[in-house]
């Protein structure tokens, strides 16, 4: 787990996964 | 293709400054209290889990608090691997509409790393999914590339949830 | 006749090339997807837009564990519409959540977008043909997650973004020729435009009612000078200024950040091969075509570039 520091009271965090063969890097924006 | 023979071109009353000197050579009373948008491409950094300064002990005690407050599930850890959880967690989706049984226990590894003197890091690793219901998910013979049709968002999401109830206690 | 012969054929190639590459081709071989969980605050997604120098995203629904559509910038344009309307409305717009934009397209009577998709490993082709009859410039690619079988958002494929690969990978695009004004693909009737002192709100209201992307802004003898575009309501917002929509649209268009390239033109001479070579070399989303004193013509947007490639000829 990637995680960002904590700004506007929103959190975001992502994951590396492999899709097929191309590497999506899957990030998401959720209120604190 | 013979460049000279091309008629594009960039407007050159669109270009954001020669538009602003127009403008504020028009006079008008709001056009000076605009400012431009700075796009700040404040670049994302990012951390891998979540730092933690505090004893080793206190973090794992309030991994478990939180996990038990958000209604999440651990195996009893082992005595020489006391800085590693394994989490099941119910992940309650409103039922939809089809009403088909999917895989509803998601399994979660937490791990405390130091990386130096009272600097630790919380490790967060999604460990698959099991049912509730005891079916195992049949995704055994999917060819490699199959396999590699995965959805992070639930795991986000519920990474997000726990860090949030880590916030709120701390 | 020659042009006319090879431009055909060219065209042609470009559509085989299209039906022989899916969506997963046109992927990067590393990318990020950035999504916004629907509990977020809408002026809070803002933020994350613009802070990404991006315009859109997939929602995704923690409740249901499903995707929610995108956000652009229609959405933003509608809260303004709805606030517009409903002034005394403030603290509901505060405090809107993007899982509410719905309810706003329903106060404000506006048809939900259908956003159709598509599955990454069909033909581009298809892909370009749903996004076309579905109006949207931009088309999600779904799969299904191997466990859970949920829908998994893998990308979202955009007309730019098509045209760019046609642009960079077919080498055919050098052999149209022909004048873009003898191929009957410039929209020029009734094309939507505006003066520099038409109030902000009644350009965003022509973007609104024509779907469309962009207003063109003209002086007095019709000669272009500037466009006001969809993707400039995010900054409309982003500077509270939307509860002063009595601003003019020059004046709105002041928020307009430095790194901003500039408005296309190009007249009806131009070939589509330099049309092509300038989306191989710039980010840009249309032109608009003038005559020789930049008097406005028409408008030449990436669908009606897309639809004569899928369908023109």
């Amino acid at each position: 787990l990637a995680t960002s520091s904590i700004k506007h009271n929103t959190l975001c965090v992502a994951s590396i996964v492999r899709y097929k063969r191309k590497y999506v890097t899957q990030i998401l924006y959720a209120p604190l | 293709s013979k460049e000279e023979d091309s008629t594009i071109s960039i407007l050159p009353t669109s270009l954001p400054q020669i538009h602003r000197a127009n403008m504020l050579a028009q006079g008008l009373p709001a056009a000076s209290k605009i400012s431009p948008l700075v796009n700040k491409k404040s670049k994302t950094r990012w951390h891998f889990g979540i730092r933690s300064r505090s004893y080793p002990l206190d973090v794992m005690g309030e991994i478990y608090m939180a996990l038990k407050n958000l209604g999440a599930e651990w195996a009893k850890p082992s005595e020489e691997d006391l800085w590693t959880i394994r989490v099941r967690w119910k992940y309650e989706v409103a039922q939809n509409k089809n009403n088909e049984k999917i895989p509803d226990l998601m399994k979660m590894i937490i791990q405390l790393f130091q990386i130096e003197t009272n600097n630790y890091l919380v490790d967060f690793k999604f460990d698959g999914w099991e049912s509730s219901y005891g079916e195992v998910s049949a995704n055994v013979n999917l060819s490699e590339d199959e396999m590699s049709t995965f959805s992070a968002y639930p795991f986000l999401h519920l990474t997000t949830r726990l860090i949030m109830e880590l916030a709120v206690n701390s | 006749e020659k042009i006319i012969v090879e431009q055909k054929l060219a065209v042609e190639s470009i559509r085989a090339f299209l039906k022989s590459k899916t969506s997963y081709d046109v992927l990067p071989v590393s990318y990020r997807l950035i999504v916004l969980d629907t509990s977020l605050l809408v002026k809070k997604s803002l933020n994350v837009l613009l802070q990404n120098n991006i315009v859109s995203a997939p929602l995704w629904d923690a409740k249901t564990s499903r995707f929610a559509g995108l956000l652009t910038s229609s959405d933003f344009i509608n809260v303004i519409q709805y606030y517009f309307s409903n002034p005394d409305k403030f603290e509901l717009v505060d405090k809107l959540q993007l899982d509410g934009l719905k309810d706003i397209e329903r106060a404000i009577g506006v048809e939900p977008p259908d956003t159709a998709s598509i599955h990454p490993s069909r033909p581009l082709y298809e892909a370009c043909i749903r996004m076309m009859d579905s109006t949207s410039r931009r088309i999600p690619l779904i799969d299904q997650d191997e466990d859970t079988h949920r829908e998994i958002v893998v990308s979202v494929l955009t007309q730019y973004r098509i045209l760019k690969f046609v642009a960079l990978n077919c080498r055919e695009t050098h052999f149209l020729r022909r004048p873009i004004g003898e191929l009957n693909i410039i929209t020029k009737n009734n094309v939507a435009s505006c003066r520099m002192t038409t109030p902000v709100i009644d350009v965003i209201q022509l973007l609104s009612q024509g779907n469309v992307a962009s207003i063109p802004i003209v002086d007095h003898e019709g000669t272009l000078i500037n466009v006001y575009e969809a993707v400039d309501v995010l900054g409309l917002i982003k500077g509270g200024i939307y509860n002063d929509l009595s601003l003019s649209v020059g004046e709105a268009l002041m928020r307009r950040s430095d790194d901003f390239e500039g408005v296309y033109t190009c007249t009806e001479r131009d070939k589509l091969s330099t049309i092509m070579d300038n989306i191989r070399k710039s980010r840009v989303h249309r032109f608009f075509v003038t005559d020789d004193s930049g008097k406005l013509v028409g408008v030449l947007t990436l669908s009606d570039l897309l639809k004569y490639i899928l369908l023109g000829e």
